[in-house]
């Protein structure tokens, strides 16, 4: 952030502080920033989270130089931080997440696998703005109406992976062994090995368990 | 089959088998690891108890005798490629980790890594056929990621030619690192090295810990387990306490910083080489996490359309759990973080051969980043995977609470990737400093 509010053009994936910084320093009013958001175009949302986690890393730098400005020391204003730098950090990641999501769209041929994993793709990015809308808000890159309507986008996408939702997991390709899980047999029969799992129990090796004679029988001797 | 689940499989709308090509990478990757799958599947010899169904020690005793089996196995069938084998040994021992999992997977690459040649004529042969079983020692019972504050120290004596390891306080003790307890007679101990007065930092020293023949302590040598877990049944994470214990200067891995024989300490050409190894574990994590959000998708969702419950329209018969849109919302962002993962897992990893091959030509210029990178993608992948777990386990509802399901066995073998190589919130801060620096 440093070396982008110094003017240098980053490279890498952080490259994206420098053009918060160079787009921070045009004489643009806040009402310009992009409040049109299409919420169905992936890539106007990687853009969205990438401008969030360039203003969380400013919040957070920001808080470390008001702490400096109160005489505190480099490491306790960076420990007075904490909270923003992990959030910040945690805003980087979750954009490189949606990003590399998308990016891998654009390498899919297959058009039903792409649509599939659009539709994934989708929710996971609309999600995570769900589940971080005040950050979304706060700085001004969502309005409230279009938080209630990504709402309603999520739950359509719910519905549209329905009817995908065992093919998809069965593409993980996890033999059953290897998942060991009564309830993700491959073949769908739980109630019977559920039964059956249980009836293997140590537990179960003998009818009548030898705690039975050791402590319950004398205990009722001595009531 | 059940015919629920028959019914799921007959409105997909695209070809599995092409998207499971799409996950592993390739088709000729989905073929070779079907390959060894099917090789472990078809052995007869690594039948075994359910360990759900066994005591702590047998679980131990199961698991040494499997991972003994493994490693003849792999020679057997020749697999060295190290993608291979952890494919193989991932999926041979099921989900538990291993007792010989350090030696594999850190002894070994440790000495391939940081052994000068004449080390490697001595060292590699024997751990090669486990005459050496070596674990890595580096995290004590009071400091873990914060590597610089380790306590444990190794001190050069000119006059012996021999360095004295020792552990000075109780909180130094070595804490944690697996096969430690009962398993290895050799350990790689990270020590602070002091030489004609000076601390010169953290160093690897090879520390023979138990008798090679009757395996039992040797002198100065305090060994053993640190008793039962939340998970890892199968493994001795051990305690190491030495006393003023000596070995000879050649056992201090020197292939790049050195201590002559009069005790001058000669520098390693750059303090990133070790980041190397932190970045690929860092990396592989996010894979597992992605693996362990695919896992307890995969049982979720096949369970959520086998089970019928409570009723949507009066007197209609009870629809399948996934038809409710609440029990959609709890895993599907799940199934799509799996997906984001598994991408993020593979860019990860092709990333750090990309990068790897750099700084092997002496170009370190994008290691900071990937140092970043892969600090901050362990700690949110693994928090939100830990999370997604313990939803899926709850959307089974009371089955998803018998370990008959598999979730809980899951979920305690995942979640110590939030605190082990770099506790998360640690791992964040390190992001945090990059970002902020850039």
């Amino acid at each position: 952030y440093r070396q982008a509010k110094d003017g240098q053009q980053l490279s890498g994936i952080v490259s994206y502080l420098s053009e918060a910084e160079h787009r921070r320093v045009q004489p643009q009013p806040v009402a310009a920033r992009p409040t049109v958001v299409d919420i169905n175009d992936l890539s106007s949302l990687v853009e969205v989270y990438k401008l969030r986690a360039a203003i969380l890393v400013e919040l957070a730098n920001k808080s470390i130089q008001q702490e400096l400005q109160q005489r505190k020391s480099q490491e306790d204003a960076w420990n007075n931080s904490a909270i923003d730098l992990v959030r910040a950090s945690d805003a980087h990641c979750h954009y490189v997440v949606v990003k590399l999501f998308t990016d891998k769209l654009g390498k899919t041929s297959d058009t039903a696998i792409h649509s599939v994993l659009s539709t994934l793709a989708l929710l996971y990015a609309l999600n995570g703005i769900k589940q971080n809308s005040g950050d979304f808000l706060q700085a001004g890159l969502l309005s409230g109406p279009q938080v209630l309507q990504i709402s309603v986008r999520i739950k359509e996408l719910l519905s549209l992976l329905r009817p995908n939702a065992v093919a998809l997991v069965d593409a993980f390709d996890f033999q059953d062994k290897r998942l060991n899980s009564v309830l993700g047999r491959y073949d769908g029969n739980v109630y019977e090995n559920l039964f059956e799992w249980a009836r293997c129990s140590p537990l179960n090796s003998t009818e009548v368990h030898e705690s039975f004679h050791k402590y319950l029988k004398p205990l009722r001797s001595k009531l | 089959m059940n015919p629920d689940i028959t019914k799921e499989r007959n409105n997909a709308t695209f070809d599995v088998e092409k998207l499971t090509h799409i996950l592993d990478g390739a088709p000729e990757i989905t073929k070779r690891r079907r390959e060894i799958e099917s090789l472990v599947l078809s052995d007869p010899d690594f039948k075994e108890e359910d360990p759900n169904f066994l005591s702590r020690s047998e679980r131990y005793d199961q698991a040494v005798r499997k991972s003994a089996q493994m490693i003849l196995k792999l020679r057997e069938y020749g697999i060295a490629d190290p993608e291979e084998i952890y494919c193989y040994k991932n999926y041979r021992l099921s989900n538990f980790i291993k007792p010989l999992d350090l030696h594999l997977g850190m002894f070994l690459p440790t000495l391939l890594n940081q052994a000068t040649p004449e080390q490697m004529d001595r060292f590699f042969m024997p751990a090669w056929n486990l005459e050496i079983i070596g674990t890595y020692a580096q995290t004590e019972m009071g400091h873990g990621t914060h590597l610089r504050g380790l306590e444990t120290t190794s001190t050069y004596d000119p006059a012996t030619q021999e360095f004295v390891l020792n552990s000075p306080t109780v909180s130094s003790i070595k804490w944690w690192p697996g096969g430690l307890g009962k398993t290895s007679n050799h350990a790689i101990v990270l020590a602070q090295l002091y030489s004609q007065g000076n601390c010169r930092g953290l160093h690897a020293f090879i520390v023979p810990i138990r008798d090679m023949s009757t395996h039992v302590p040797l002198p100065g040598i305090v060994v053993g387990d640190i008793g039962p877990k939340f998970g890892f049944s199968e493994v001795d994470n051990g305690f190491l306490r030495l006393e003023n214990v000596r070995i000879p200067r050649e056992n201090m891995l020197m292939k790049y910083a050195k201590v002559e024989p009069d005790g001058t300490y000669v520098k390693p050409p750059s303090a990133k080489l070790t980041y190397g190894t932190m970045v690929f574990i860092r990396s592989m994590i996010v894979g597992k996490s992605a693996e362990a959000v695919a896992k307890s998708c995969t049982i979720a969702i096949r369970y959520s359309v086998v089970r019928h419950q409570s009723e949507l329209r009066p007197g209609e018969p009870e629809p399948q759990i996934l038809d409710y849109q609440a029990q959609q919302y709890k895993l599907f962002p799940l199934l799509a973080m799996a997906y984001a993962f598994t991408f993020v897992g593979q860019y990860m990893k092709e990333t750090y051969q990309r990068i790897s091959g750099d700084i092997s030509q002496g170009d370190f210029s994008e290691m900071p980043e990937l140092h970043a990178l892969s600090a901050g993608l362990k700690a949110f992948t693994t928090w939100a995977a830990n999370s997604a777990i313990e939803v899926c386990r709850m959307s089974c509802g009371g089955h998803g609470y018998s370990c008959s399901s598999g979730l809980p066995d899951i979920y305690v073998e995942f979640t110590p990737t939030c605190t082990y190589e770099g506790e998360n919130t640690v791992m964040m801060l390190q992001t945090a400093r990059y970002l902020v620096k850039s």
